[in-house]
């Protein structure tokens, strides 16, 4: 997405 | 055997409403701490969490740590069918296949009860590290859906510029440009009404407006919201459902990078 990071990129799956 | 009872039912209706339009299934996790509740929206750019604390509750039992795996609009619709100042008790047997909606009157004098599928549902957990923000605003909750709705009409992205005396929400957009500056206000006699602002260092970034027009549908939980920012960092927007207990709705969005 431009512009726009997910969510998932910074929490990681725990 | 898991039982909670909303002694205010209606703040159920209004944290699923807050959520319905982002989430559309998930589990809600129930321990013996309380219920809590962690998704993002379907296209994973925004996170919600929701925790909600044992004491929150006018009763509250959980033997056995339990997922309820829900279609949030169905809930919303059945929750239609509770008056707003029911109490609302919640009921699942372990193991077991649907949750027991129950709604009394204040009176005592009408009781209805809903039974509603559960379903088996994948989630990923995301483990949310403890962050020290540079900027935290708290601010009226209906000053920021106001903000946000108005900058809407402008643009689809904001800025937020936190400084130590405000902080200046601006858009820029085909028809032109907006801003709006909130001064930190400490109004002791209305506290609701206070604008603070705690600085480490000055916060500038931006944010996708239709996000947070989402996170807004949570304005009805508190009086007021709180953003805390970072450089890089997801903006966190947290509503406080019970200042007493730790309860709350957290919603997280990342910034816009340059490209």
């Amino acid at each position: 997405k431009g512009g726009q990071k997910r969510m998932d990129s910074f929490f990681t799956m725990g | 055997m898991f039982e909670a009872r909303f002694e205010t039912g209606e703040t159920l209706i209004k944290i699923v409403d807050a959520m319905k339009e982002l989430v559309e299934d998930c589990n809600i996790d129930c321990s013996t701490t309380g219920m809590s509740m962690q998704a993002m929206d379907q296209s994973h750019v925004s996170l919600v969490a929701l925790m909600l604390q044992k004491e929150f509750f006018g009763s509250f039992r959980c033997d056995r740590s339990i997922s309820l795996g829900l279609n949030l609009l169905s809930f919303s619709k059945i929750l239609k069918c509770a008056s707003k100042e029911d109490a609302i008790t919640l009921k699942a047997e372990d193991g077991g296949d649907v949750l027991t909606l129950m709604f009394e009157s204040k009176d005592g004098s009408r009781v209805s009860e809903f039974e509603m599928k559960l379903m088996d549902i994948d989630s990923e957990h995301l483990g949310i590290p403890e962050t020290e923000y540079k900027a935290v605003v708290t601010m009226p909750s209906g000053e920021f859906q106001r903000i946000v709705r108005d900058l809407g009409i402008i643009g689809d992205t904001v800025g937020i510029g936190c400084e130590k005396d405000g902080v200046r929400f601006s858009v820029t957009g085909d028809l032109g440009s907006g801003n709006v500056v909130l001064k930190q206000n400490t109004s002791a006699d209305k506290p609701d009404l206070a604008t603070l602002i705690e600085l480490e260092e000055p916060v500038e970034l931006s944010f996708a407006l239709r996000y947070l027009s989402l996170f807004t549908k949570a304005t009805g939980l508190s009086p007021q919201a709180s953003l805390s920012m970072s450089p890089e960092v997801p903006l966190v927007v947290e509503y406080k459902i019970d200042d007493e207990t730790a309860s709350y709705l957290r919603y997280y969005l990342a910034p816009k990078v340059d490209e």
